[in-house]
């Protein structure tokens, strides 16, 4: 473990539960996307399959368990409780995601580093989720006024790839891990998505102004 | 050889 892979954890860990506390506090969903909620959930099933078979340490169980609950329990919010799923913006959120998931699985059937059911669901994992935030950017992009916990969600789900990219670059110079290209290209290309978002939320922060992104 | 190293990062 080191100091970027904790941060990035903690940030991933930090943007679900504030997801969550917006959600029970405010009772609303808007301007969330259930598309990027429910591909989440994806992500981590497929994922976390290793969960049952190899036990690393009780941070990486009780993290995986963590992901898994939370994210099933904010798609349970936006689809079943009765007040959050009058919030849905059911009529923005309109991005097909279950597109995505077929090239994302074909694309681990040819590329990947093993050929088992673990590693290509692993990989299949790897890139969902770097296109999984498409549909929350669009959304974002559609939601006139975007509230400071949604915008802040997002940020720190950003940043949590990104610190990611450190801890890959940390662990290949310092504990000289073998190149990682299927991680290390997912990444990127997951944290090169939320580029635009990063810079004007950074732009709104340091303007102190209200969150816009260009339609 | 599978990426043990990265498998246990989440």
């Amino acid at each position: 473990m080191n100091i970027f892979r904790l941060a990035g954890d903690m940030s991933h860990l930090l943007s679900v539960i504030l997801l969550l506390l917006k959600i029970r506090t405010t009772k609303s969903c808007a301007g969330i996307s259930l598309k990027t909620q429910e591909l989440y959930v994806v992500v981590f099933l497929a994922r976390y399959l290793n969960l049952f078979t190899r036990y690393y340490s009780f941070y990486n169980t009780v993290m995986k368990l963590v992901f898994i609950a939370t994210s099933v329990c904010i798609v349970w919010y936006m689809r079943f409780h009765k007040v959050v799923k009058q919030t849905y913006n059911k009529d923005l959120d309109t991005f097909r995601h279950y597109v995505v998931i077929p090239p994302c699985f074909l694309l681990a059937l040819l590329v990947h580093h093993e050929f088992t059911v673990m590693e290509v669901l692993w990989t299949f994992s790897l890139y969902l989720e770097a296109v999984a935030i498409l549909p929350q950017l669009i959304l974002l992009q559609r939601t006139r006024n975007i509230d400071n916990l949604t915008g802040n969600y997002i940020f720190l789900l950003g940043a949590y790839r990104a610190l990611y990219l450190l801890n890959w670059i940390y662990r290949f110079f310092m504990e000289k891990a073998q190149a990682r290209w299927i991680s290390w290209i997912s990444g990127l290309v997951q944290t090169a998505l939320y580029a635009d978002f990063f810079y004007y939320y950074i732009k709104s922060w340091k303007n102190n102004e209200k969150l816009k992104l260009p339609a | 050889t599978p990426e043990e190293g990265v498998k246990d990062e989440l």
